[in-house]
């Protein structure tokens, strides 16, 4: 078993979600933030057969998009100048950023 | 050190944090929700050295109960027929989900 | 790559969010709770290349401190004797608990 964890847009997450349930892959869903953008994105994770990763991969590519997200000028603390942007930034934000973990062991009860 | 993440249900949630601070092991909590019934979970990290492991296993086993659980027909959206579901179907949810995953370091600061 | 888990108090989550930023790290945050206090704290992933794992622990060290909370007596349920704590204890919450997990593949789309 391996241990899929995938950050996607809000955007995408229910499409996602279905796209798992039909073909039968079980997942877990967290609701999480990026650190950058300060925005609210979606934390899957999804456990699964070694020999499914490639196929969760491939729904995770095909569900998800990427998208330019405006980055409002109050919460652009990280700028390496003055430490504030005076006007409103677009920032292209991808469709995934995926985690493939190693599992020792996986148990239902 | 091993992590151990463990999926379980809302109404067991309490039952099985008091039964891991009584025994002394440090746990963390986070909001989740299952793809397939869209509804609140929990999902625990549990940091525990690797010979209590399967202390740790036992106690989720014994504390998290299985439980049949009614889908509403306007979220399955999942289902292989159709895409809807026009009557309730009771489903079985299971105890515990669990991942015992491999740590290369453990630190507190 | 490296996935770096690191539970940190609230108060931190702001300052040390912004400090990966300013180095380019970067980083998802999750709501979570501590399972003997109860109350919320933030648990970031930062998944980072094997040889920046020594510089994101110091980032960690550096702006996350350790603090005193009072435990409410209502909440301490996990005490080894009659079971609750007739006056508000004083419980010293350390600066962060982190994780390194090892990463089979890392992807972004
Ligand atoms: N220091 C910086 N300087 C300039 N631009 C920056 C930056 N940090 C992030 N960005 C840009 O902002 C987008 C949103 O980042 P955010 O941290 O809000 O949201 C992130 C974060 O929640 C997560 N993420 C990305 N890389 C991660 C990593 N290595 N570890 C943990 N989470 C990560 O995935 C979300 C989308 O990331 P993605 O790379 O597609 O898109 C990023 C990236 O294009
Ligand atoms: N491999 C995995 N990776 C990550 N998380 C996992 C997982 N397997 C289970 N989980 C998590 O554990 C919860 C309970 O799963 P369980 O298999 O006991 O109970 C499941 C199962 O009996 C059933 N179920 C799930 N997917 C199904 C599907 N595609 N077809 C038919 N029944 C399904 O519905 C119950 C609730 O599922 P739900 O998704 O709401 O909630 C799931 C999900 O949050
Ligand atoms: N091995 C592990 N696995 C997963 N998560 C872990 C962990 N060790 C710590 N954590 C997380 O880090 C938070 C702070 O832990 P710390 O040990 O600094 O500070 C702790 C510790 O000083 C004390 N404490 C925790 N459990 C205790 C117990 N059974 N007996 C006495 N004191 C306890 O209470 C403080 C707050 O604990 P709380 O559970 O609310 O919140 C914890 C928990 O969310």
């Amino acid at each position: 078993k391996k241990l899929v964890i995938a950050v996607v847009q809000d955007k995408d997450s229910s499409r996602l979600s279905d796209a798992l349930v039909k073909q039968n892959l079980r997942a877990t869903k967290l609701a999480s933030t990026g650190s950058f953008l300060k925005s609210g994105n979606t934390t899957f994770m999804i456990g699964v057969e070694e020999d499914r990763v490639d196929s969760v991969l491939k729904l995770i590519q095909d569900n998800c998009r990427s998208r330019k997200q405006i980055m409002s000028p109050i919460t652009s603390m990280g700028t390496n100048a003055e430490g504030y942007v005076p006007y409103p930034v677009e920032v292209e934000v991808g469709g995934a950023t995926v985690f493939v973990l190693p599992v020792d062991q996986f148990l239902q009860f």
